[in-house]
């Protein structure tokens, strides 16, 4: 289960806020994943007290609405991200970023889908570069795009290009994972799936035999 | 009474390490405080008797001395928990909201009717303990599935819970710390930025580490 609580103190009128705090979400809580299972108590509470005396934000698409737009998306990722980090068992933070989709959503999409993928997981605890489950994962997602379009960089490392696997250098692939484990430190995996103008990130954890021992001990 | 509540609030804050926070580049500087941060708010975190093992701090609050803009995002498990539906229709019923009363140790999920009435019980008995309507307290919880809350121990530390409020860093620190589960490491972050040209700070805390695919709306 996930809970936040997020306070500001900017003047904003009940419909803008509401419609802000699920945009924010979309784009946060509802992007990270440890082990594919939805709680029955998932809740994020936001409030505004309005009592910094900012000028009230009552259009969405206001300059002022934008700005207060890009706060709660920066706490609430902050947060998403240390909830993602701090998964049972995990060792490292992953994050999938998708650039090149149809829009925002389907980059999304696509970026949880393999953030989610336990086979993702489970390789990047081994220490395993391995392009070919990122691939399977990204082509799951249920979002159409040219596989032959299809990028995939290990950190800096260009694993797949043009829907095509690289000679790459593994051990240098292995030991950037290797790197991240020992500092739990962050994997960062960069897909693109075309050059459309949609980009979106999710984040997650490697998959730990820890993970197994807790939740096998940890009863209902 | 302060000073001693002060520093079991640092106590509780720092019952458990806090998380690295990733912020996002952008027009914002980090500052301390969390859910505090923002004028207007209060928090606090106790230990109430509700976890099943051990004595980190189990019960937080967070307030507002003003009537807050009040938004929600909620889980789309069919199978959701009685503070989750709560939550719904009191935000249905109302735009703000004062307080956000959250309880570690059981998740009130499956608990049927039952469980539904803790929740009334638990928020009408902190609404009038901050002279409050009833649907302007909220109520999040986390635990175990299919176990009620431990009601008796909730009620009873209530006031405790009330005088603990504080705006400062380890008010926050300590709700922080207190509502969480299998977590390591507490979370919590603050921002202030402009808006308008104005000042406005932008603060929160989470719990997370296992159970998590979040699909809220």
């Amino acid at each position: 289960t996930m809970l936040g609580v997020i306070t500001t103190d900017a003047l904003v009128n009940s419909d803008v806020w509401r419609k802000m705090v699920q945009i924010s979400v979309n784009r946060s809580f509802n992007q990270i994943t440890v082990d594919g299972d939805t709680s029955t108590n998932d809740t994020v509470i936001a409030l505004a007290s309005g009592l910094s005396g900012s000028i009230s934000i009552s259009n969405i698409n206001c300059h002022e609405a934008m700005q207060l737009q890009a706060c709660l998306d920066a706490v609430m990722q902050g947060l998403a991200k240390s909830i993602a980090w701090d998964g049972e068992g995990a060792t490292c933070l992953i994050e999938v970023t998708v650039t090149g989709a149809e829009s925002e959503a389907k980059a999304a999409k696509i970026a949880r889908s393999v953030a989610s993928s336990s086979l993702v997981k489970a390789a990047v605890y081994g220490r395993d570069p391995n392009w070919g489950r990122i691939a399977a994962a990204a082509g799951y997602a249920g979002i159409p795009f040219h596989q032959n379009d299809l990028r995939i960089m290990l950190g800096d490392i260009l694993l797949m290009d043009n829907g095509q696997p690289l000679s790459f250098d593994r051990s240098a692939a292995s030991n950037y994972l290797r790197k991240a484990g020992e500092i739990h430190g962050t994997v960062g995996i960069y897909i693109s799936v075309g050059d459309g103008p949609g980009s979106g990130q999710a984040w997650g954890c490697d998959l730990s035999y820890d993970y197994v021992k807790i939740n096998a001990e940890y009863t209902t | 009474v302060a000073a001693s509540s002060s520093s079991s609030m640092s106590e509780a804050s720092n019952y458990i390490p806090a998380a690295p926070i990733f912020l996002p580049e952008g027009p914002w500087q980090q500052i301390p405080g969390g859910v505090t941060a923002a004028k207007g708010f209060k928090a606090a975190g106790i230990y109430g008797g509700l976890r099943a093992k051990g004595e980190k701090p189990d019960l937080a609050l967070v307030t507002c001395d003003v009537d807050a803009t009040a938004a929600g995002a909620f889980t789309t498990n069919m199978v959701a928990a009685a503070p989750v539906l709560y939550c719904k229709n009191a935000l249905d019923i109302s735009k703000t909201a004062r307080a956000v009363l959250i309880n570690a140790g059981q998740a009130n999920a499956a608990t049927g009717d039952a469980g539904y009435q803790d929740v009334l019980e638990s928020a009408g008995a902190l609404a009038m303990l901050l002279k409050l309507k009833p649907e302007e307290v909220l109520i999040e919880s986390t635990g175990i599935i299919g176990q009620r809350i431990k009601k008796g121990a909730l009620l009873n530390s209530l006031p405790k819970l009330v005088n603990s409020l504080s705006p400062s860093i380890e008010g926050a620190g300590s709700a922080a710390v207190a509502i969480t589960t299998t977590d390591l490491v507490s979370k919590s972050v603050a921002v202030e930025s402009q808006v308008g040209g104005t000042n406005i700070k932008v603060g929160g805390m989470a719990k997370g580490s296992g159970m998590i695919h979040p699909n809220m709306a």
